[in-house]
This record gives structure tokens, C-alpha cells and sequence, in this order.
């Protein structure tokens, strides 16, 4: 049975996952979510 | 990643910024009990060691790989990265591990489509030889917490990934916990073996004979006692554990009298508690009398004391009903201790008390639990953008509130499960402590658990959101607080019992988990599923987590990413409160006020906590070993004058030892000192051999060689 619906603040913005929020913030980091780190001796 | 100087020490130290948001703090010392709970790694407030975590809220969730020894390493929980699956995520970045799609044989398990790959992040498919990164022979997971989801960086609506098993496709890129593969590598890559978890006591499903090395204890004249089964005359029919899926198993213990009034003992093995306080969780079914009651006791032992103390924690209730209920029970004991189960009949002598699926860790119990009962079908026929509501649950710290839930998820994201938790109040005000609860709320976290109902708590994954309230959060396009009285912002509504409340605006998730995953593993048991709802207080993580009084944060480096956090001063904060656990465990019921779904009970059972014995305390007790941290699986117990004292590890061949049990020694130490020792000695022994045999020698040719008349 529904019932009525009051305010609702969605603290995610529909955002799924960390990726997406990642996207969102514009980063574009080392496999989504990774610090590039010099000292790995690779780049992406 | 491969190497040994990337690990932490299993204490990792970690400092929360003062830019993280108040529930992103919360969540993260959540998180921290799920890794105390299910792995040797603990998290410890930084108090000066060399290479510390600093947790900040920068733009985005990120992390570095394992520890990069450039003393302040930071980590990211930005803002929506306040998740428990997401914090658990970065942390697994952080003590060592690679996305799981990018491990050598990924090949074998799931395709690439690179023509479905947004242009120019081809790089987030990288995959490492095994020279660079090992998956420490565990099989892949597509049910990895490291695992991205099918359409992670797509460019259209086509999947990126593709599992080559099916089944997979839609649950890969969980936002859950970690898995148990997760949990298992990071045993391996930490020697977990060796001391096992920091919080966890026991787990029981009562599958095996030995029921977990439980005794049970019955009085000569009693003709009652537990047995293990699995069917009893008058119900339970199946088990909790396998529900009657697999034939020739799922037992339980049950327990059934001849006479009326008869009872029984079943006293759990030898625990040797850590922390001083408690959760034991159970299955419960009650096939017998209304009036049939279990009994929870502690027998607590002392140094001298081999019979141990008998203490009383609380007396259950459980409804006569044919199904199995879930049911917390918060202990708070230091000492060496057994769990004992006494079930006691009621007046009518047919059927009895049966329990399943039990758990203990020190942690906090959950204080709440809304089942909704036939689940698959609330998701079936409930339609799109249409909520059912929990019972109103109150707090122990005064406030009432209620979840909403949109089984079939909102027009938006029609494929998610969503959630949001409401703060409530009575329409006449006659709410208990009403009068002295502060309006906005301020800084109450809300959290609804989503219980994967795995019999091993070890092993579920569980799904939870949390939302804190902010006091200074403005309501849109208001000048009212959205924390604020319910009476004030909120809805006038009518429950099913006919009862008015207000309902204040929520706060939660359209995209709380989706579909697919609901139905995975156990969310769904017996067709039942179960949330777990809880508010802590986090007031005391508003002040800035204290320095080390003696040691400046050494400056960051090694870093590309912008966005750290303010430079904080050297000032130590006299502020306290930063602790390793999670606050507010409570026995009290709920009172379920009303439902406005008639297809939803409420869970909890009846219980009478005992008069005096029982602490009634919301907070943690206090536990004089919190200002102790034993090393290397070390076991804090108080001695004679109720110091805290490390009880130090130790194996057949090796131990630790001193004060902390900071060091390590073992019988093949010993060997080799006694060897160079045994050398050592023989080598002085021979030296002085020759050089007396030398001297005699030269006496004895310088006798030979002196003139004969010398001699005379």
C-alpha cells in the first residue's frame, strides 16, 4: 500500500558508485579511484 | 601489489581530518569494525608513528596503493563517498590491493569490450603481470568490493564488462561489503592465520556434531534437554541455516520438556573477550507455550575461580509463531566467559524452544530490526515510486524515527532499491523524553542495514547507508531546519494502528541496491528480509580528532592530487572522544507504534532485562583496556589489581613478549643463540688450549736446550 510521499533529499544525486561520483567531480584519476604514484614506475 | 614494503603493520594508524563530513567520520569508523571484525587489521587514532593514513574529504573517493612510506599517505572520502562499501573499498587500496578486474587472469573471466569504453579511459583496464601484483591464489570474484560494475566508464548503454559467466553480469561491481575472497587475501597478505580477528568470538550454525563445542548442563531430575535436530514435532520444520534446501542437513538445537517448568543449560565453549562489551545474536523459534521463556546467562571466570560466576543478562520471550525470529542480546564482560542458554518450559509440555544461526563479536548490537516478511513479493507488487513505511522505532537517545522504503525504487531508478530514514514525533507530544530532546537534532546518525543473512557473520555482505543529522541543514527554499521537530516540518500521518505522528522530512538513497543484488545471496531468507536500523550519537566527532602532543604531522608527499586538506595547526585539542568503536549498543525494544503496511511485522521479540544485574546502559562500559593496545594479536586482560596487562601471543615454537607485545622470540631463536653460544665457548676453549700447550711446549725445549752444568 503506498503511502504519500513527503520531502526526500537524496544524499547520493542518484549516483551509484564511487566511479560515477569520481566522473562527476571531473577526475580522471589512475583507474577511476587510484593516486598515480611516481615511484610505481608506470603511467597510465 | 607484490612487495613488503608496501604493507602497514596490522595497527594501522589513521587520522580523520576535520574537513571529512560528520557521517563520513561515522561511517568510516563503521568501517573500521567491519575489518576488526572480519580481519586481523585494526585501526588505531595516530599518535606520532612514522607513516600514518590521513582521511580527508577531498573531491572524490581515492586512494593510494599500499603503504608508500611517505609518512602522511592521504585517502579521500569526498562527498557521497560516505558509504560503508566505498570506505571499505579505499581502505582495501590502501593496505595493498589492485582493482579485482585488473588481476593477470582476467582474461579467463570476463571480457573487455573496448569498443564500448568511453574515449580516453581505455587506462581503467589495465591489468598487472603477476610479477607486479598477485591475487595470492584465491579464485577471481566477480563479487569483489574491488570489482568495477558492467557499465564502469561505457560510453553508451552497452556493458563494458562482461562476465564470462552469466549469473555474474548483473552483480558484478557490488556496492556492498567485502567479500569473502576479499577478506581471505587480505588474510594472506597479512598472515591473519596467525591471530585470527580483533572483534569475533564465535559463530554457530549447529551443522556439525561437536554443535561448536557447546556443553550442555541438566539437573539429574530433569528429563529435559537440548537436542540438536533437524525437525521438531510441532515446528520448527527446517532449519534457519539451510531453510530445507539440502537434504540430510540444516540442524538446530531444540529443546522440549516432559514436564512443565523443566529446564535445561547449554552453555557455549571457553571466550576470551577482548574489548568488554558484547553482541550475541541469534535465531529464535517458539513452537511450544506463550509462556516458554530462554534465559541468557554469562558464567564469568576470575584468575582463582574454576567454576565460574553466574551472571544474569536477560530473559526472552519469543512469540508463538511459525517462523524464526531474529533476536540481539548486548553483553558486557572483560573476564573469561561461556555463553549459557537455559531454556525453561512453560506450562504445556508439546513442542519447545529451538535456536539457530548464532553469532558473537564485540561490537555493538544493532537496536532495531524491521523484517518485512514475503519480500519478493512487497518487490513484486509494489509499484514504481511507491513507499512502505517501517514502525516508528525510538532511540536510546530519546528520538523517535521511521524508514521508508521503495521495494520497486523510484522514477529515476526504477531498478534500485531506495531508502530514506525520517525523525518522527507524536501528534499530542506525550512521546517519552520528548521534553528533553534538542531541536534541530544534532549529529544523530541514522543507519539502515539491509542484513545479508549468511549464517556467518564473517561471511555476509551486507548492505547499509547511513545519514547524520545536521543541525544547520536548511530545508529548500525555507528558512526551516530540516533536522528540526517533526511537528514543525513535517507531515501529520496516520498509522495502521490509528495513531497520529508527524513525519519530518527524509534523507537517504534512490540508490540504495538494485534489484538483482536484492535477490542475490541471503538478503532473502525463508522469503523474509530483515533491516537493521540503529542511531548513534556522533557529537563527540565534531571536534577535530587530537594530535599527537609531541609530533608535527611531517608534510605530505609523493602526491599528484590536489584537493588535501587545510594545514591544521599544532595545537592539541582538548577535545576527547575519538575512539576505535562505534557508540550506543542497547537491549531496549522498540516501540513499534504502527506500520502502514499490513504485509510488515516487527521482528523483536519480548524480553524482560533483569531488575540489577543487567546493564541497561547505552553507551559501551567502560573498559580499562581501551588505554592498552597489545601488538601482534596480543590479548588485554586486567590482572589482580585490575591493571591492564598484555597477554602476549604465542605458538608451540614462538611467542611475543614485553610490554606491549612488541617483540617477537622463538625456540629457533633460542637454538641459534645457544649454537654461537656452544661456538663461541669452544673457540675461546680451544684458543686457550693452544696457547697453554703452546707455553708448556716452549717451557719444555727451553729445558731441553739450558746447559747441563745449569742444571746441577
Amino acid at each position: 500500500q503506498a503511502a504519500p510521499r513527503g520531502i526526500e533529499h537524496d544524499v547520493d544525486g542518484g549516483k551509484q558508485d564511487l566511479f560515477d561520483i569520481n566522473e562527476d567531480a571531473g577526475l580522471d584519476l589512475f583507474e577511476g579511484d587510484i593516486l598515480f604514484d611516481e615511484k610505481l614506475g608506470r603511467n597510465s | 601489489i607484490i612487495g613488503e614494503e608496501y604493507r602497514w603493520p596490522r595497527m594501522v594508524p589513521y587520522y580523520l581530518e576535520d574537513d571529512l563530513e560528520i557521517n563520513a567520520k561515522g561511517v568510516i569508523l563503521k568501517a573500521f569494525e567491519q575489518y576488526r571484525l572480519k580481519t586481523c587489521i585494526d585501526f588505531k587514532p595516530w599518535s606520532g608513528e612514522q607513516n600514518y593514513i590521513s582521511v580527508f574529504k577531498g573531491n572524490g573517493c581515492f586512494s593510494s596503493i599500499g603503504n608508500r612510506r611517505v609518512g602522511k599517505q592521504t585517502l579521500s572520502i569526498g562527498s557521497g563517498c560516505d558509504r560503508l562499501a566505498t570506505v571499505e573499498h579505499e581502505f582495501l587500496h590502501a593496505l595493498g590491493f589492485w582493482h579485482e578486474q585488473s588481476r593477470s587472469d582476467r582474461d579467463d573471466y570476463v571480457y573487455i569490450d573496448w569498443d564500448q569504453i568511453t574515449e580516453g579511459k581505455e587506462h581503467n583496464f589495465n591489468k598487472y603481470n603477476d610479477s607486479v601484483s598477485s591475487f595470492l591464489n584465491v579464485p577471481y570474484d566477480y563479487g569483489s568490493v574491488m570489482h568495477y560494475s558492467q557499465k564502469a566508464f561505457q560510453s553508451g548503454s552497452e556493458p563494458t564488462i562482461i562476465t564470462r559467466i552469466p549469473d555474474f553480469k548483473e552483480t558484478i561491481g557490488q556496492r556492498m561489503e567485502m567479500s569473502q575472497s576479499d577478506v581471505r587475501k587480505l588474510h594472506t597478505l597479512y598472515h591473519c592465520n596467525k591471530g585470527g580477528s580483533s572483534t569475533f568470538l564465535d559463530s554457530c550454525d549447529f551443522e556439525t556434531e561437536n554443535i561448536c563445542g557447546m556443553i550442555q548442563v541438566s539437573g539429574e531430575e530433569s528429563r529435559a534437554s537440548w537436542q540438536r535436530v533437524s525437525s521438531a514435532p510441532g515446528g520448527p520444520d527446517t532449519d534457519y541455516t539451510q531453510t530445507g534446501r539440502c537434504a540430510g542437513g540444516g540442524y538446530f538445537m531444540h529443546f522440549s520438556a516432559v514436564e512443565p517448568e523443566s529446564s535445561s543449560q547449554l552453555e557455549s565453549r571457553f571466550l576470551y573477550p577482548k574489548r568488554g562489551f558484547q553482541c550475541l545474536q541469534f535465531f529464535i523459534y517458539n513452537s511450544g507455550d506463550s509462556s516458554d521463556r530462554l534465559r541468557i546467562w554469562t558464567r564469568e571466570f576470575d584468575l582463582h575461580d574454576s567454576n565460574g560466576t553466574l551472571r544474569f543478562i536477560q530473559e526472552i520471550y519469543a512469540p508463538l509463531s511459525d517462523a524464526w525470529h531474529i533476536q540481539h542480546v548486548s553483553l558486557n564482560t572483560s573476564k573469561k566467559f561461556r555463553v549459557l542458554f537455559e531454556a525453561v518450559a512453560g506450562k504445556r509440555t508439546l513442542g519447545g524452544l529451538s535456536i539457530d544461526d548464532l553469532n558473537l563479536w564485540e561490537g555493538s548490537c544493532p537496536e532495531h530490526v524491521w523484517r518485512i516478511r514475503g519480500f519478493s513479493g512487497v518487490m513484486e507488487n509494489t509499484s514504481v515510486d511507491s513507499a512502505i513505511y517501517s514502525p516508528r522505532f525510538t532511540s536510546s537517545l530519546g528520538y523517535s524515527f521511521q524508514v521508508s522504503l521503495y521495494p520497486n525504487g523510484t522514477g529515476s531508478n526504477p531498478d534500485e532499491l531506495a531508502t530514506f530514514l525520517h525523525l518522527t514525533s507524536s501528534d499530542d507530544g506525550d512521546d517519552e523524553n520528548d521534553d528533553g530532546l534538542v531541536w534541530p537534532a544534532q549529529w544523530k546518525q541514522m543507519s539502515v542495514t539491509m542484513m545479508d543473512q549468511n549464517p556467518d557473520i564473517r561471511q555476509r555482505m551486507s548492505n547499509q547507508r547511513s545519514v547524520t543529522t545536521d543541525p544547520n541543514m536548511k530545508l529548500d527554499g525555507s528558512e526551516g531546519f530540516f533536522w528540526d521537530d517533526p511537528r514543525k516540518v513535517g507531515e501529520l500521518v496516520t498509522g495502521e494502528d490509528g495513531s497520529r505522528y508527524y513525519r519530518g522530512p527524509g534523507a537517504g538513497t534512490k540508490v540504495f541496491l538494485s534489484r538483482p543484488r536484492a535477490l542475490s545471496r541471503n538478503f532473502i531468507k525463508n522469503g523474509d528480509s530483515l533491516f537493521l536500523l540503529s542511531m548513534d550519537d556522533l557529537s563527540h566527532l565534531v571536534a577535530p580528532q587530537p594530535l599527537p602532543s609531541s609530533t608535527v604531522p611531517p608534510p605530505q608527499t609523493g602526491s599528484t592530487v590536489t584537493g588535501s586538506p587545510e594545514n591544521r595547526t599544532t595545537t592539541v585539542s582538548s577535545t576527547s572522544g575519538f575512539t576505535n568503536a562505534t557508540t550506543s549498543t542497547t537491549t531496549a525494544i522498540p516501540a513499534s507504534s504502527s506500520s502502514s503496511v499490513t504485509s510488515i511485522t516487527n521482528s523483536t521479540l519480548t524480553t524482560i532485562p533483569p531488575s540489577s544485574s543487567v546493564s541497561s546502559s547505552t553507551e559501551p562500559p567502560t573498559d580499562p583496556c581501551v588505554s592498552l593496545q597489545c601488538e601482534n594479536d596480543g590479548v588485554c586482560v586486567l590482572d589482580e589489581a585490575n591493571l591492564p596487562v598484555c597477554r602476549c601471543a604465542a605458538g608451540s615454537d614462538w611467542w611475543f613478549y614485553g610490554e606491549r607485545c612488541e617483540f617477537r622470540s622463538s625456540t629457533h631463536n633460542l637454538i641459534v643463540i645457544a649454537v654461537i653460544s656452544g661456538v663461541c665457548v669452544f673457540v675461546v676453549m680451544l684458543m686457550a688450549s693452544g696457547v697453554t700447550t703452546y707455553l708448556c711446549v716452549r717451557r719444555q725445549k727451553r729445558r731441553a736446550t739450558l746447559p747441563a752444568d745449569w742444571l746441577f
